[in-house]
């Protein structure tokens, strides 16, 4: 099963064998180009050589073999090597956590935490929608209180004033004027009558 | 450090392959060239191990420019050394993203907790105060309707 | 797959850090 070292991705930004494969691919195509280049000048040296016998195949057969023989050892060596830098260079050791998820440890959270959490944060904007609310229910009754208290106390003002008019016009007390004033008419109207008898 | 062991595994990479590769691999090979021009093949040899060896050296480097190797094994060298007390194994993305981004929200939506809890403990105590004054503005009203009833009643 | 687990990872890298930022954008704005 192969490990994608996605964690050693996270942080290199490649995957560590993508990494080894480049090197892998780059050193064996220097191994082969190299290889044709020294073909290439023996070819060359072969070629000045008047009446030589050694023929192109013979110097490809060569080649090839030395090639073969390096590939084998190159591989052997590169596998060793690939290990080594998988394991000691391009790796991150389990007990590591890297910077962008040190809040795992500072906030280690379960999925129900973090549920209950919202919960509550919704819970709590419920309560602050409703305070609202009832702010607003409040200060409409504070509104339409100033405008009932203004109106009784305008009413109120109109009894003092009443009041105010009796005192004014010399009448101390209103009811016991008042009666006085219905006696006098009563005995105004007494007298009325009485002179009207009379001048019958 | 890191850089270090991959410049010692590389080099030693080299030098192992370099020494498997010898001259006498190199003319053995090469019998036939080997009898006819043994100087040259020894200069052709040479050239083909400095060659071969400037050219993986030369890629190393690019493969380090390129994925800017140097710094990366610096920075995680410091992380390792960091977490040098840290025994048990450490966290690692569980594979759910929705689960691990739990903790990445968390301390803010804490912070958010903490505001909204203070905003409504304010806006409640601010209608505390707003209630009270409508309960004295009740209490007012009732008091002007009593003295307005008891002068009317008087009047009346 | 190569490709594949780099999106992953580079995802696993930066998307926090975006989603933080719209996280943030929505609580200030709830808070205003």
């Amino acid at each position: 099963s192969v490990d994608p070292m996605l964690y050693e991705t996270q942080f290199f930004g490649f995957t560590p064998q993508t990494c080894m494969l480049r090197i892998y691919i780059a050193f064996q195509d220097y191994l082969f180009e190299t290889m044709l280049v020294v073909e290439s000048v023996m070819l060359k040296k072969l070629d000045s050589i008047p009446g030589c016998k050694i023929s192109p195949s013979q110097i490809r057969e060569c080649t090839e073999k030395f090639l073969l023989f390096m590939k084998q050892h190159f591989d052997k060596l590169f596998a060793k090597m690939e290990e080594i830098l998988l394991q000691l260079v391009l790796n991150i050791p389990k007990n590591v956590l890297l910077p962008e998820d040190r809040v795992q440890k500072q906030y280690p959270c379960s999925k129900e935490e973090f549920q209950a959490l919202q919960d509550e944060l919704q819970q709590l904007q419920q309560q602050y929608r409703a305070e609202a609310a009832t702010e607003q229910a409040l200060r409409a009754e504070l509104e339409e209180q100033k405008i009932v208290t203004a109106e009784l106390e305008k009413t109120l003002k109109c009894f003092d004033e009443l009041e105010n008019i009796c005192r004014q016009h010399g009448v101390g007390n209103f009811k016991e004027s008042f009666a006085f004033l219905t006696q006098c008419s009563k005995k105004l109207q007494d007298v009325l009558k009485d002179v009207e008898e009379k001048s019958k | 450090g890191r850089a270090q062991v991959f410049a010692t595994v590389v080099n030693t990479f080299l030098e192992k392959l370099v020494t498997a590769g010898s001259y006498q691999r190199f003319a053995s090979c090469y019998r036939c060239f080997y009898k006819l021009q043994p100087q040259l093949t020894r200069s052709i040899y040479d050239q083909f191990i400095s060659q071969l060896q400037a050219s993986i050296k030369e890629e190393i480097q690019e493969v380090k420019n390129e994925g800017n190797l140097e710094g990366l094994f610096s920075s995680l060298d410091k992380i390792v050394e960091e977490a040098k007390d840290q025994e048990e194994p450490a966290w690692r993305p569980s594979g759910i993203p929705e689960e691990d981004i739990c903790s990445t929200m968390l301390p803010y939506l804490l912070k958010h907790r903490s505001h909204l809890c203070r905003a409504l403990r304010e806006k409640e105590e601010q209608n505390t105060k707003v209630a009270e004054s409508v309960l004295m503005g009740r209490d007012r009203i009732a008091e002007l309707q009593q003295l307005i009833q008891a002068r009317q009643q008087a009047w009346q | 797959f190569d490709e594949l687990i780099v999106e992953i990872a580079t995802r696993r890298k930066q998307w926090p850090k975006k989603i933080l930022v719209h996280a943030i954008q929505t609580m200030k704005a709830e808070q205003e």
